[in-house]
């Protein structure tokens, strides 16, 4: 665990004065295989570990603090740094707002959809859930059924394959009733490598004209992460991530490769099949995990 | 030819990145770069080589197919949530068909939204029977069911769906348990093959999802799914070399004829090239 890892750090560095580059080397090794290890992304854990080894070697060290307390503070803190990047929320007034949610096959978006109406409906937001995957085997049903179970209203087109017309028909309907505050549109999982389903996510977005783009992502998502936040970055006009499953015990390192690679930050996470399993990002909560 | 010689440290910290990103796990990569960097090469080619035969040992189990034991026999699709499973199991439906094999589908995730929907679907398309309850139904009941129905029918495999639970979830892995339980005392254990579903793009945890899965019920097989992404699944290496599970299938993508069966030599090329 990383508590251990930093007790070594702190068994390297007693008696030390101040921090130099020969005594935090094997501290820096070790903590270079514990973010690997957390699937952090290897390009994102090497430039980690310069930053981390800039601001350790920078440092005086003093009188009160040892060396290895102030670089285990240098680590957090710089974890912190890296899962803040770019960190917003999701506004909460009343005016309508869509919100696209995407990413890669079976990470949790359609449940994610009705998380956020759910959480939008205890802000006292009302939300028009909107079945946009047209491609999956009941996935409008899905959504269809839990929309009943959260008590949120739901729209579709069943026998309608093209996304665009699903959404077209959704913001129409919207605009007419005049009833809500938010609409959130689910989308087909699809690779980031699919050049046709990306363009076709980038048509969806010219033509819903979302307000948030929301890239949901699995919290035990590999190395592919930095490629993944690229892919989707470049295609779209990503507002911030969403981590999901994170009731389990992935370190969920993704979230950092994530973070640092679209310059958004993680605005929510997952934390379990329930529609109330849904809460608010905390860097810091993360940055313990991620470091074990 | 050219004189062999020694990989320079950029190159060998080059490929130590290679390796890490195919997410084959810190371990394994930096064991293989120490190898790597105490011999001499001729080339590029026999680098890659080299790391292939290094990586071949690592997978120690036969036993690949599909088991045939059993009339019927039945095949349980385990796996964390979102991983595949469902889809597999329409894909595996699809290649015993064409072996000339009949099949029934048991739709055991009685509770996920419009999950016994899905898996109806499926059964539709590929016109093969599928024994379901309600929601929220007890899934041991509808695994029992479908072995009776099978028995009663003559039908060769039963694939049993069941819903997507985390590892670290005690509850839901002992509701597993029975699951296998009862179907064990139906049909008996050896007509019973166990296969967990991973998702291809994931990272270390999928270790730890195969392990604690064959904790709780023994797995027969694995089947990792959504390599048709940049992913590379090397982690499936660690999951062979410490756990012995052989990988028996592999997921290419949504549409039912999208797998094929494992083959370590032809995983390993795609995951270095
Ligand atoms: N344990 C847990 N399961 C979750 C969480 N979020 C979603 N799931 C489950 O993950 C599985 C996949 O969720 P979906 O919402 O269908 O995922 P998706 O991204 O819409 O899938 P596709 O539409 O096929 O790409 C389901 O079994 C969900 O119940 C979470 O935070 N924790
Ligand atoms: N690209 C790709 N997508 C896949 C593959 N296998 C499954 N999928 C997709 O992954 C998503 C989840 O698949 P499911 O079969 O619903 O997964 P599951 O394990 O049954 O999910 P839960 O029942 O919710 O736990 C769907 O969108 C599938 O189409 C694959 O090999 N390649
Ligand atoms: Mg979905
Ligand atoms: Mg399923």
């Amino acid at each position: 665990t990383i508590s251990e890892k930093f007790q070594v750090i702190f068994k390297t560095l007693r008696g030390h004065h101040r921090i130099s580059e020969a005594n935090i080397t094997d501290s820096l090794r070790e903590i270079r295989k514990a973010l690997l290890e957390a699937d952090v992304s290897y390009t994102i854990v090497r430039d980690f570990i310069k930053e981390v080894k800039e601001k350790s070697l920078g440092e005086k060290v003093l009188d009160l603090v040892s060396p290895g307390q102030m670089m285990t503070k240098i680590i957090y803190d710089e974890m912190v740094r890296f899962l803040s990047m770019g960190a917003c929320e999701l506004p909460l007034d009343r005016s309508f707002q869509t919100l696209m949610i995407v990413g890669l096959q079976g990470c949790g978006k359609t449940t994610t959809c009705a998380k956020l109406a759910f959480w939008f409906k205890e802000k006292g937001l009302r939300t028009l859930l909107v079945g946009a995957d047209a491609q999956r085997p009941a996935a409008k049903e899905q959504l269809r059924t839990l929309a009943g179970q959260t008590d949120v209203d739901f729209f579709t087109l069943d026998e309608e394959k093209n996304p665009l017309a699903i959404v077209h028909a959704a913001l129409k309907k919207a605009k007419d009733d005049n009833l809500y505050h938010r609409m959130v549109v689910d989308t087909a999982g699809r690779l980031h490598v699919d050049e046709e389903l990306m363009k076709e996510l980038t048509l969806l977005s010219q033509s819903a004209r979302p307000d948030h783009i929301l890239l949901t992502t699995d919290a035990m998502l590999g190395q592919d992460s930095v490629k993944t936040g690229e892919a989707f970055s470049r295609y779209l006009n990503l507002t911030g991530i969403i981590l999901t499953k994170m009731d389990g015990d992935a370190r969920g390192g993704a979230a950092m490769s994530m973070a640092a690679v679209t310059g958004k930050s993680v605005q929510f996470v997952g934390t379990g099949e329930k529609i109330s399993q849904f809460e608010p990002f905390y860097p810091d909560r993360m940055a313990s995990r991620i470091l074990g | 030819s050219s004189p062999d010689k020694k990989l320079e440290e950029e190159e060998l910290q080059n490929l130590e990145r290679v390796l890490i990103e195919t997410d084959l796990g810190v371990d394994i990569s930096m064991t293989l770069v120490d190898m790597l960097r105490h011999k001499r090469f001729s080339s590029r080619e026999e680098v890659k080589a080299f790391i292939k035969q290094e990586l071949l040992k690592r997978f120690s189990s036969s036993g690949r197919e599909l088991g045939e034991k059993g009339k019927p026999r039945v095949v349980l699709f385990v796996g964390i949530n979102g991983s595949g499973k469902t889809t597999s199991i329409a894909k595996i439906a699809s290649l015993l068909q064409k072996k000339g094999k009949t099949v029934l589908l048991a739709a055991g995730d009685t509770f996920r939204a419009a999950a016994i929907e899905q898996l109806s679907i499926w059964a539709e398309r590929l016109s093969v029977p599928i024994v379901r309850h309600k929601m929220g139904a007890d899934p041991a009941a509808v695994a029992h069911d479908a072995c009776e129905s099978a028995k009663a029918k003559g039908i060769d495999y039963v694939l049993v769906d069941t819903a997507g639970r985390l590892h670290n979830q005690n509850a839901l892995m002992e509701e597993l348990k029975k699951v296998v339980r009862v179907i064990s005392a139906r049909v008996g254990e050896d007509a019973l093959e166990k296969l967990l579903v991973i998702d291809g793009n994931a990272g270390q945890n999928s270790f730890f999802q195969a392990r604690h899965f064959q904790e709780s019920v023994r797995l027969d097989g694995i089947i990792i799914t959504k390599l048709d992404g940049s992913a590379k699944g090397g982690v499936v290496v660690s999951i062979e070399e410490e756990l012995t599970i052989p990988v028996k299938w592999v997921g290419l993508g949504e549409s039912v004829d999208d797998i094929v069966p494992f083959s370590p030599d032809v995983f390993l090329s795609a995951l270095l090239e």
